[in-house]
């Protein structure tokens, strides 16, 4: 939307409304993470400033365009909208973006089906001139974030959107992530030129490595290239398939008899949040003995040539395939990344190999599910595939099934198993946030569009036999065996049956070398039951007693109950409980009382001495004039 | 073992429901579907 006051500041003032879904909460929290790690836009809570974002769970998905200075600006994600990419969409609406159909050149692009559209919503198909609405001369976008699917508002079965390239036609209405272009086109609005979570990512097709260094206190150097005789045959980026292109890096130790290392070390690199993920893919085309270990070069105020500390020592690598891994990191100070190749001697040829580097200030999921030989079971009557156990931070047991049976849809479920802490555990399992990513193997981490949805554990949600759903695996679960034969108990899956379709599925980099990566994490989000700030039982009691009005919010501050007032650019609410209402009206009609007062004070108090002077020199004269008289009188 | 159809709960009941689909079926007629206009929030209204 063209105009400048529709703009919010960098930095966007939000409230989580209590209303919302506690899904919902968690949900809105990771969008945000997407906004810092791909735009300059940032979210804070809100304290105080004139204009923010109350997030609440109306009826519906819905914002308004652009910042429209209401001070609470609404921003609706009520049921069914607790999707990461719903949420994306919605806040893209409120910085300032139209449907990505509705741009003043899309006839070029699109033909809408005019008589395919249920009467009466017509006007949901309109498009803006470029007066109104700028495309920032970014080309139309089939796979915008923004754009309608090709059902929108159909009243039968036809599309109503009909792309004019027809390889278009399933790819509009994505709800993945951001797409390039949104991008391009949000940090053009908001002359973004850096984000603020983001750190590097490196694919080696340029010869200056991404600035990294080879150590001087090592044996070996890695090398930059594209292919190696006992493999990798090509790179993980491209997968070899442009000649000419395709580089990583490769630490050769097959002339090794001896305890070899050879480091590789990152730019230096400058952190805001002190934590970060370190992400890359990693080859061992040698023997199970090979070994990577990453270190953090720390650079404090008193070391100047930075010390070594250990991070992960990687082992028992897989032989002959690239496998993701994933390093937390938590760098405060300037720091480079080191990467150590280490060699123990021994007869066989080959080395380690490295790739598709990303370092961002997010946080890393917490396990990753690699499914190789994927498009075996695609379709398959036979592709219902469990994911090995995994354990939470808390402790719970946990198994993924990812259900590829379907011609059309893929499905994703979340199930409760029994495990070794079950006893020592809260049941049912409270507010257990658990996220499924089917990642998007792009090599740039800022480029990808992985889908992503997350499911939270409802310890009150009841089944079809009124047991708790979430209740202990080993009480409401069903018996089921491990492939090694070991028995154990799997409680209901929660889930969705419409995680991706086949299609999405088979297009981008969600499957590389025919390999497959789900993301997991699951977390406690039980802090975020009550917000404004992050509760305690104490908040939640203090401010409990304590009404504030005129849409206040009660924040906790030095254990004392506050009310937050809202204010406009030209008003605000005052008082212990906002009851008291101020405005710049006020302020200059004080202002101007003051003047008028002051300045009839002086007149009077000018007056007054006026008169008096005046008086006294009237009879001062007077007396004179007798005596003159007096004087005269006698003179003649 | 492959887990029975019905013991997994689906939140979505097997239908990918857009952003204007979900508003649409609460009976929403937003402008284009989820936009609030001038805090109106209904476009007849």
């Amino acid at each position: 939307i063209i105009g400048d006051n529709y703009r919010w500041p960098h930095t966007i003032p939000y409230v989580l409304d209590d209303t919302l879904e506690m899904n919902a909460k968690g949900v809105i929290l990771e969008a945000f993470e997407r906004y810092r790690l791909k735009t300059c836009i940032d979210f804070k809570p809100w304290a105080g400033e004139p204009n923010y974002v109350l997030v609440f769970k109306g009826s519906g998905c819905w914002s308004s365009v652009g910042n429209r200075h209401f001070g609470k600006q609404e921003l609706s994600i009520g049921t069914n909208c607790d999707r990461i990419a719903t949420v994306q969409h919605e806040f893209l609406h409120a910085l300032g973006f139209w449907h990505e159909q509705s741009r003043s050149d899309r006839d070029d692009y699109v033909m809408i089906v005019w008589d395919r559209i249920q009467s009466g919503r017509e006007h949901n198909f309109n498009m803006y001139n470029d007066t109104v609405s700028d495309s920032l001369n970014v080309p139309y976008d089939y796979t915008s974030v923004m754009h309608y699917s090709k059902t929108a508002f159909q009243n039968g079965t036809e599309p109503t959107i009909v792309t004019r390239i027809s390889d278009f036609e399933d790819v509009i209405g994505q709800r993945m992530d951001f797409s390039d272009y949104d991008l391009l086109k949000l940090n053009r609005l908001y002359n973004c030129s850096s984000s603020l979570t983001f750190m590097d990512s490196c694919n080696f097709e340029l010869e200056n490595v991404c600035g990294m260094i080879q150590s001087s206190e090592d044996d070996l150097d890695w090398q930059r290239v594209s292919q190696v005789s006992g493999g990798p045959e090509n790179d993980h980026s491209i997968m070899g398939q442009c000649k000419g292109s395709g580089f990583f890096m490769h630490f050769d130790s097959s002339s090794v008899d001896t305890e070899t290392i050879a480091r590789l070390e990152s730019r230096l690199l400058y952190p805001k949040r002190g934590f970060q993920c370190l992400e890359f893919y990693l080859y061992n085309s040698r023997n199970e003995n090979e070994q990577l270990n990453i270190y953090v070069r720390d650079y404090s105020a008193d070391d100047q040539n930075g010390s070594l500390n250990i991070v992960t020592e990687i082992k028992e690598i897989p032989i002959g395939s690239w496998q993701l891994y994933y390093v937390t990191l938590q760098a405060t100070n300037k720091f480079r990344v080191v990467f150590e190749g280490l060699s123990i001697a021994g007869a066989s040829s080959g080395g380690l190999s490295i790739d598709d580097i990303n370092l961002s200030e997010t946080r890393c999921p917490h396990h990753v599910w690699h499914i190789e030989n994927f498009t075996q079971f695609i379709g398959n009557p036979n592709g219902s595939l469990y994911s090995p156990p995994f354990y939470s931070s808390k402790g719970y047991a946990f198994q993924i099934y990812l259900d590829l049976k379907s011609l059309t849809n893929v499905g994703i479920y979340f199930h409760l198993i029994s495990g070794a802490n079950d006893d020592e555990l809260e049941w049912p399992c409270p507010w257990q946030q658990v996220t499924m990513t089917l990642l998007d193997q792009n090599p740039d981490i800022r480029q990808r569009m992985s889908n992503q949805r997350s499911v939270t554990t409802d310890p009150s949600m009841i089944d079809d036999n009124g047991n708790y759903f979430w209740d202990k695996p080993s009480k409401v679960g069903q018996v089921a065996f491990f492939p090694n034969g070991t028995q154990f108990h799997r409680s209901g899956g929660y889930g969705t049956s419409v995680f991706i379709t086949q299609e999405r599925l088979k297009s981008r980099d969600f499957m590389k070398g025919n390999d497959v990566y789900i993301l997991l994490t699951m977390e406690d989000i039980s802090h975020l039951s009550s917000t404004n700030p992050v509760p305690t039982s104490s908040v939640n009691d203090l401010c409990s007693e304590v009404t504030c009005e005129n849409d206040g919010i009660c924040t906790v501050q030095n254990d004392k109950a506050e009310c937050r007032c809202p204010a406009g650019k030209d008003w605000w609410y005052m008082g212990e409980r906002c009851e008291k209402k101020g405005s710049v009206r006020d302020t200059i009609v004080i202002a101007a009382s003051s003047i008028a007062a002051v300045f009839g004070l002086m007149l009077i108090v000018t007056l007054v001495s006026v008169y008096c002077v005046r008086r006294k020199y009237r009879k001062k004269t007077s007396s004179n004039t007798v005596k003159t008289s007096m004087e005269n009188s006698y003179a003649f | 073992l492959p887990t029975p159809e019905d013991f997994v709960k689906d939140i979505d009941n097997g239908i990918d429901q857009d952003i204007f689909d979900i508003n649409q079926d609460l009976g929403l007629d937003l402008f284009e579907g989820d936009i609030r206009v001038d805090g109106a929030q209904d476009r007849n209204s």
